[in-house]
């Protein structure tokens, strides 16, 4: 792992003066290469190994600790405070019902994670209502019903013939005459190179206002992660991310490119296909994630 | 690349730039490019201009080690069992497939051995109809390895030829969910010989280095014999594929290009190659 790898580079005196120029470079080619094997994005890569260059160069070893581990305290700090944030986690509209809208690449885990956010504000009392936006993929209205059901949390749809835009609009109304505090809709997967669907998000946007726009990401996306945020976040200005079947075990770098170049919070983390597979997102955790 | 007029150090780290951009990952990259300068070298190249010819050979060669061609089994029925990981594309490939082989003379059943999860038969039913193919499904919950039997057996009685049978997605790393996998392999296995299905691990395009292990532990459950690229439509590249068929030698038969039942692509290693560049 990291921590031997840079051991053997950096040796095993402890508290041995400043790290050096030497030390720094050394131990940032054997991290550079961690990150790239976590699927961190190329250009994010070297632009945070050029932050912790900047940190760590000069720096008094710590007593404690050997100069492998003093850098790799460095790198853990410095990946957690750049995927941390005090943005990360669901902001409710001062006047209900609040409108949260999910987007994402196809089966990024999208349905799910709406019915799952549904059932974590059902338990922190709300009354939140699903939306079957997706007229598209067949079943889906269908997969959103049955987990619908399986919370006992009302669907709003309006079958498949109808426009997202027009689904959107209805289920706010219904919210309102419903005293539903909390609107979810689940839309369709959708490339961010696919120019009608991208305006047909921004459409829903114009017509109901979210006032949070998540974008859902798989854990395991590789390089092209940066993409797909910078297009999703360009057209939609999205409020935060959640991020998916972290119960595998891809290192999820995906993460920190994404907040890197969206400067975007990651609110929440999903774990399991289960219906309380939801958690609140915590940086410490994922950067040692990432540093393996 | 094209710019770039010496064969230098700089030229190298570009090349290894597009390739780990690519999601060719660190050292199947590495071990291209020393390829690569071995052979300037060797060869006692200087144009520049030839490097990247060079390279695309190279990847050529690794994706051609074993053949992207894929073959039906001759027995009858033959079966597909499409495999991967949680919203891979697997369900929607399996409708690709179908149209394929149908529009090809065959006759086809489709088993839905995703019991699982929400609306995932309902999603499959949708697809038969769809191509106009039989399907074969239970209850939800119902135990996958029996759906698959029975789709076998439904296959026979109906005198199909092509029986494609639909899984769960799962993470490989979930033993419980892999040992499931393994079963309902063996009852295929059982019915047809291993010489009578052919299995294809769907993976994602967009996914990064964990589609190297997805490969080596959905290897482990069941004798994958082949590769689907789902989602090549998209912007990100796929080189993960250079990567597996580099270390445990599984050739990719298909690429999905779209969501509609005509967007499913044969292999071509030539096209993908030099689509890394684009
Ligand atoms: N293991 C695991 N599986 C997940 C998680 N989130 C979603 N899934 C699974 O991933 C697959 C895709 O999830 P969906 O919710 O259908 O994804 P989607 O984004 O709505 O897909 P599209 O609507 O087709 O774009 C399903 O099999 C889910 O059960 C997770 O956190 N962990
Ligand atoms: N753009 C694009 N989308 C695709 C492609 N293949 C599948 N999809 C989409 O990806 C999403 C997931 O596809 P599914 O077929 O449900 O995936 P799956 O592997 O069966 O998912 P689970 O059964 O939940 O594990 C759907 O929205 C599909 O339409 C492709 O080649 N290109
Ligand atoms: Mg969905
Ligand atoms: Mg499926």
């Amino acid at each position: 792992n990291l921590a031997e790898k840079l051991q053997r580079t950096l040796g095993k005196l402890r508290g041995r003066g400043k790290l050096t120029e030497q030390d720094v470079k050394e131990a940032l080619r054997e991290v550079r290469l961690a990150l790239l094997e976590a699927d961190v994005n190329y250009k994010v890569v070297s632009e945070f190994t050029a932050r912790v260059r900047e940190r760590a160069v000069g720096q008094e070893v710590m007593a404690s600790l050997t100069p492998a581990h003093q850098v790799i305290k460095i790198v853990y700090e410095e990946l957690a405070e750049l995927m941390g944030g005090s943005r990360s986690k669901l902001e409710l509209a001062s006047r209900p019902p609040t409108i949260v809208m999910l987007a994402g690449l196809q089966g990024a885990g999208k349905t799910t994670s709406s019915a799952k956010l549904a059932n974590l504000l059902r338990k922190q009392g709300h009354r939140p209502l699903l939306v079957a936006a997706d007229v598209y993929r067949p079943a889906a209205i269908k997969q959103l019903q049955v987990l619908g059901d399986q919370l006992q949390i009302p669907v709003f749809s309006l079958g498949d013939q109808i426009s997202p835009v027009d689904i959107a609009k209805a289920a706010v109304e219904h919210a309102h005459r419903h005293a539903n505090d909390v609107v979810l809709l689940d839309t369709a997967g959708r490339l961010h190179v696919d120019e009608e669907l991208m305006a047909e998000l921004r459409a829903i946007d114009e017509a109901v206002s979210p006032h949070q726009i998540l974008l859902v990401v798989d854990a395991m996306t590789g390089q092209d992660a940066v993409n797909v945020a910078n297009s999703f976040n360009e057209s939609l200005d999205i409020d935060g991310i959640i991020l998916t079947k972290l119960d595998g075990d891809a290192r999820g770098g995906a993460a920190l490119s994404i907040k890197a170049v969206t400067g975007k919070p990651i609110k929440f983390a999903a774990t399991s296909e289960k219906l309380d597979g939801l958690e609140p997102f915590y940086p410490e955790r994922m950067a040692s994630r990432i540093l393996g | 690349l094209s710019s770039h007029k010496a064969i230098d150090e700089e030229l190298f780290e570009r090349l290894e730039e597009l390739l780990i951009q690519a999601d060719v990952g660190v050292d199947t990259t590495l071990r291209l490019v020393d390829d690569v300068k071995d052979e300037v070298r060797t060869k006692g190249i200087t144009d520049s201009s030839l490097v990247r010819p060079i390279l695309q050979t190279k990847i050529h060669e690794i994706l051609t080690t074993h053949s992207s061609v894929f073959e039906l089994p001759k027995t009858s029925p033959a079966v597909i069992l499409v495999v991967g990981v949680n919203g891979a594309g697997k369900t929607t490939t399996i409708g690709k497939l179908a149209h394929r082989f149908k529009s090809e003379g065959h006759k086809v059943i489709l088993g839905a051995g995703d019991t699982f999860r929400a609306a995932a038969i309902e999603q499959l039913e949708i697809w038969a109809e769809r191509v106009g193919v039989d399907i074969v499904k239970h209850q939800p919950g119902a135990d996958p390895a029996a759906v698959a039997y029975d789709a076998i057996q439904a296959g026979r009685a109906r005198q199909c030829d092509v029986v494609i049978i639909d899984t769960a997605g799962r993470l490989q790393t979930k033993t419980n969910l892999m040992r499931e996998l393994e079963k309902i392999g063996r009852v295929v296995e059982r019915e047809v010989g291993e010489e009578g299905a052919e299995v294809l691990l769907v993976v994602d395009a967009t996914t990064g280095q964990n589609a190297l292990s997805q490969a080596k532990l959905f290897s482990e459950a069941v004798d994958v014999s082949g590769l689907v690229l789902a989602k090549l439509d998209g912007t990100a590249k796929g080189g993960i594929i250079i990567a597996i068929a580099a270390e445990l030698e599984l050739p990719v038969k298909f690429i999905g290009i779209g969501e509609a039942y005509e967007d499913l692509r044969d292999f071509d290693a030539d096209e993908f190659a030099a689509a890394l560049f684009d």
